[in-house]
Parts: C-alpha cells; sequence; structure tokens
C-alpha cells in the first residue's frame, strides 16, 4: 500500500 | 532523498540566500513584496512545528532552521531596518483573500484532524499561493530588478523539481501524498507565465517587462 506522508521532505 | 529532492532544496535555500542578500547589500527592498515574504514566515512557521516534536535527519533539521530564520530576518529588514525604501503602494494585494480560503480549506481537507497535521495542511496550501502578491506587485510596477527574477526562477523551480521527486517516490517507494502533490502543480502552474518570461526575454540585458 501507499504509505502516509511520513514528513521527511520540508 | 533523490537528486530531485536534494536539486529542489537546494534551489530553495539559494533563492531565500539571494533575497537576503539582495536586500541587505543594497540596503533596500524596493520592488520586494512584503506581504509574500510574511506569508512564506508563516508557511515555514506552521510547518515546520515538527521541529519540536520529532528529529528526521541532521540536513532536515539545519535546512528547517536555516528556513525559517532567514524568513523571519527577510521579513525584519523589509518591515524594520529598511521599512523607508518598502514600496507600500505596490504592495497592495489583499492576503485575506488567500489566507481565509486556504485555512477554510485546510480544516476540510486534510489526511488527519489534528492541530499538527491540519497546520501542516494550511501551510502546504500557503505555501501554493503565497507568491501571489509578489507576481502581482511585479505586475503593477510592470518590471523588477534582475536578481529579483533569479530568486522568483529559483523559487518556481524548486517545488516543480519537487514534482518530480514525488513522481521518483511514487515510482520507487510507493510514496504518494496527494495534498503535497495537488499544491505543488498549483504552485508550479502560477509560476509558468513568468518561466516563460525569464527564458525567452533573456534578461540579463533589461529588467523584466510585463
Amino acid at each position: 500500500g501507499l504509505d502516509i506522508n511520513p514528513k521527511d521532505e520540508l | 532523498m533523490n537528486v530531485f529532492r536534494l536539486t529542489g532544496d537546494l534551489s530553495h535555500l539559494a533563492a531565500i540566500i539571494i533575497l537576503l542578500l539582495k536586500i541587505w547589500k543594497s540596503r533596500s527592498c524596493a520592488g520586494i513584496s512584503g506581504k509574500s515574504q510574511i506569508l512564506f514566515a508563516i508557511v515555514f512557521t506552521t510547518r515546520y512545528l515538527d521541529l519540536l516534536t520529532s528529529f528526521i535527519s541532521l540536513y532536515n533539521t539545519c535546512m528547517k532552521v536555516i528556513y525559517i530564520g532567514c524568513a523571519y530576518a527577510t521579513v525584519y529588514l523589509i518591515y524594520a531596518k529598511f521599512r523607508a525604501t518598502y514600496d507600500g503602494n505596490h504592495d497592495s494585494f489583499r492576503v485575506e483573500f488567500l489566507v481565509v480560503p486556504v485555512g477554510g480549506l485546510s480544516v476540510l481537507i486534510n489526511h488527519d484532524f489534528s492541530p499538527l497535521e491540519i497546520l501542516w495542511t494550511f501551510s502546504i496550501y500557503l505555501e501554493s499561493v503565497a507568491i501571489l502578491p509578489q507576481l502581482f506587485m511585479i505586475s503593477k510596477t510592470g518590471e523588477a530588478e534582475t536578481i529579483t527574477t533569479h530568486y522568483l526562477f529559483c523559487l518556481g523551480l524548486y517545488r516543480a523539481l519537487y514534482l518530480f521527486n514525488w513522481i521518483w517516490r511514487f515510482y520507487f517507494e510507493g510514496f504518494f501524498d496527494m495534498i503535497a502533490i495537488v499544491a505543488g502543480v498549483v504552485q508550479t502552474v502560477l509560476y509558468c507565465d513568468f518561466f516563460y518570461l525569464y527564458v525567452t526575454k533573456g534578461w540579463f540585458s533589461r529588467p523584466y517587462r510585463l
């Protein structure tokens, strides 16, 4: 499945 | 991390540094929209609150601190130190027409109804339209200093590169965030007109004219 956004981006 | 995200971040960092140095060295913020810079400071503040709650990497933390620091330094230079050079008459975009709909949308369409997630969503939506006061101001004055056009080019390029980053991550990592992608597309599309002029007019000769 598609991960939820790990918020590892700026 | 992939090459698109890294070059995107570096392009974003370049834009932020270019603007800050331009104002600092020329001791003037003529032609710069203070409203857009306030919106960017809000974008970074609401997006990087996770600095207080989670550690992702040294790179991630450092960049977030640099972005927030430079954003507030730029706002300070515009509204305090060099406020005499601030062109308030042309910086007349009604930002409430951006902040209110974006605020409402972030409460309606988000991944999770938690404070941190809604603030993150708000910052994603706000960033996609935060440059409008600046583009509006340039359309009113009818020109922009060359250095300002380089700032805008780097700023527009960064999210365009992020679009490729999201394609890469979808293909290789199965990562997919519809909110960030849709907002990123809107943000990049808003620069298209400017990109066209930037590339075709070869501004290195004369100021940018609409």
